[in-house]
């Protein structure tokens, strides 16, 4: 989703 | 995963480990601001509470810890090693950068993908990273020569996140990602080493000390 996706980088 | 992102978190952890290197074999830090190491540990703390909340990645989650217990060492080296705390130029890194919390974190209240806690951090880690470095320009400005070590910290540290930028890119065409904030933040804060870029670029051509206006 979405959020998960916002945080896969640093 | 691509070239660009990998280029980009080496790059910046090149950075550091240049810093780290000036400051263990020079034991001094004069030319860098703490200013902008104390915002980076708060971006780092802000950004990774993500740690203990989602599943651990084989790649982000050993950069996470590296980023989170290097910008502290350079923080404590700064403040409490006897030497290199006496090398740091106190009277001159003078930005205000209080003044940048409070609007990084009105910014993210307002305007982050999800209000809740980890997101609200995780958009004010993204603002303040944009604008943490206006410390150490405008300490840069004011220091009169400028060691190779200290310009190449602060190149590198611009050059990661260009290349993140490119890596923005790609994703947007390769895997159709669109990402507003860190889009736009990354522009803020690559644009904010566009006369330093110049100036640096400039010095190394012609094999001269580098100097900001």
């Amino acid at each position: 989703d979405e959020i998960a996706d916002s945080h896969d980088e640093l | 995963m691509n070239a660009f992102r990998l280029l980009a978190d080496l790059t910046h952890l090149l950075s550091i480990i240049i810093l780290l290197v000036k400051i263990r074999t020079t034991k001094s830090c004069a030319g860098i601001s703490l200013k902008t190491q104390d915002l980076y540990v708060l971006v780092f703390i802000s950004r990774y509470l993500d740690l203990f909340t989602r599943p651990l990645s084989l790649y982000n989650t050993p950069f996470k810890l590296v980023f989170l217990a290097t910008s502290i060492t350079i923080v404590y080296y700064m403040r409490y090693h006897k030497v290199v705390k006496q090398t740091y130029n106190k009277d001159s890194d003078t930005f205000k950068h209080y003044f940048l919390i409070l609007p990084c974190a009105v910014l993210a209240f307002f305007i982050n993908p999800k209000f809740t806690f980890i997101e609200v951090l995780w958009s004010f880690s993204i603002y303040l990273e944009a604008v943490a470095i206006l410390p150490q320009l405008v300490l840069l400005q004011s220091s009169s020569n400028i060691d190779n070590l200290t310009g190449n910290y602060v190149f590198m540290l611009g050059a990661y996140r260009a290349l993140y930028l490119l890596n923005w890119i790609y994703r947007f065409f390769a895997e159709d990602v669109v990402r507003w904030i860190p889009w736009i933040a990354g522009l803020v804060q690559t644009a904010l080493y566009a006369d330093f870029f110049y100036y640096y670029i400039k010095s190394w051509r012609n094999n001269e000390r580098l100097k900001l206006p």
